[in-house]
């Protein structure tokens, strides 16, 4: 089985701002 | 054919020719005549004049032929002949044919720093103990284990009745010294300048007694310094640089003006002079394509069982290590790339959520997976796992 890649649009970074990788 | 090189390309030990090396060359000397004029020397008159240039005239023949000292009418009564061969030379013999009655007493001295120090070779003379201090040449050579400045006892008769200075480097050193294993010997047949002292004129007596002199010149001609240009093994020729220097065309990874020394990317292992049996060429060092300087490490060297000390330095195309040989932090090796391609560090590329870090194996280039993570950049939830919107815990088991 195939997973698809992570989406990085659906993580939620209100509490990790401070990790949240530069565009 | 290169005689510094094996024809299977293996480096050997390799010398320049035998040369006159005083050939052509400037001769300083002390004492010359023709200044005031006199009615036997002039030295406004190229006829009349005995410069000392005509010591080392290179071809054609010069007339007259001879150097002529002034007039020596009173103490000192020394007069010396220098000249500056330009570059390290090994000795092997030292000539001067005298034009006149020689002296009976002269020495012989080298430099091996261009002029700022002497050291005597050799001395003649018919009274060794009184003029130099010395006692008279044994024999059988030096009795030392080492060679030495000897005091022999006359000049060399020619069959036309005139002499000649004549010195060899082998009649100063013991028998069965040898050249290639005797570092005592390297250093006493080097030598940038070569000074002749004409210390005591032959015709006079009481040297004290200036009023009871007789007016007498030193007149010499054919001044040789046979040697070798030294390159310590490594080049079998010297040319002039663009600055008009002699140099040695230097070999085997070396350079410098005697090739004394290894080039900045020869340092693999320490540099020695070249034997008959070994070459020691200064080794690159092993880089793989990916630096350009190196430096060399005596305990690596050593550690190696002195075979190969050298430290790439900058390495590029994020590879690491002594030898460049493996990929800086981030980076891993890619398998179908040799290691000297510059592509051969891929970046490990690590997810920068669903990876624990950024390193990566070196080997595989698998990032270290957060929990339920997978994949070679740890980008995908594992079979099971599904995506949460946690970016500290990416996958989350499926309920």
């Amino acid at each position: 089985e195939v997973m698809p890649t992570l989406d990085m649009a659906l993580f939620d970074w209100t509490d990790y701002e401070d990790l949240k990788p530069e565009a | 054919a290169d005689p510094c090189h094996e024809e299977g390309g293996a480096p050997r030990a390799c010398v320049p020719g035998l040369v006159n090396a005083a050939l052509g060359r400037e001769v300083l000397a002390s004492s010359t005549c023709g200044q005031p004029p006199t009615q036997a020397c002039d030295s406004s008159d190229p006829r009349r004049a005995h410069p000392a240039a005509l010591l080392t005239l290179a071809g054609g023949t010069a007339s007259p032929v001879c150097w002529r000292s002034d007039l020596l009418t009173q103490a000192p009564l020394n007069v010396s002949l220098t000249v500056p061969l330009g570059k390290t030379f090994e000795l092997v013999f030292v000539s001067l044919r005298f034009c006149s009655t020689p002296p009976t007493s002269v020495a012989l001295l080298k430099s091996q720093d261009h002029g700022r120090s002497w050291v005597p070779l050799g001395f003649f003379s018919s009274c060794c103990g009184l003029d130099y201090g010395r006692l008279p040449a044994p024999a059988n050579g030096p009795a030392g284990p080492g060679p030495e400045a000897l005091c022999f006892p006359e000049l060399q008769t020619q069959p036309d009745g005139g002499s000649l200075l004549a010195f060899s480097v082998q009649d100063s050193s013991p028998p069965g010294l040898d050249l290639d294993s005797s570092p005592v010997l390297q250093d006493w047949v080097t030598a940038t300048d070569i000074r002749i002292v004409l210390t005591r004129p032959a015709m006079l007596g009481d040297t004290s007694d200036s009023e009871a002199m007789v007016p007498y010149s030193y007149s010499a001609a054919e001044l040789q310094v046979g040697g070798r240009c030294k390159c310590n093994g490594h080049a079998s020729r010297c040319l002039l640089d663009t600055q008009g220097h002699l140099i040695c065309d230097c070999r085997h990874g070396t350079e410098g003006p005697d090739c004394g020394r290894c080039k900045p990317f020869y340092c693999d292992r320490p540099w020695q002079r070249a034997t008959a049996r070994e070459a020691h060429a200064c080794l690159a060092c092993s880089c793989n394509g990916h630096a350009r300087r190196c430096r060399f490490n005596m305990e690596l060297y050593r550690l190696s069982g002195r075979r190969s000390g050298g430290v790439c330095l900058n390495c590029r195309h994020n590879t690491a290590g002594r030898h460049c040989h493996y990929c800086r932090e981030g980076f891993y090796r890619d398998p179908g790339r040799a290691p000297n391609d510059r592509r051969a560090c891929r970046a490990c590329d690590c997810h920068p959520v669903g990876a624990a870090g950024k390193t990566c194996n070196q080997t595989t280039g698998q990032c270290p997976c957060k929990d339920g993570v997978t994949g070679l950049t740890c980008n995908r939830c594992a079979p099971g796992f599904q995506q949460s919107r946690s970016p500290v815990a990416p996958c989350v088991k499926t309920p």
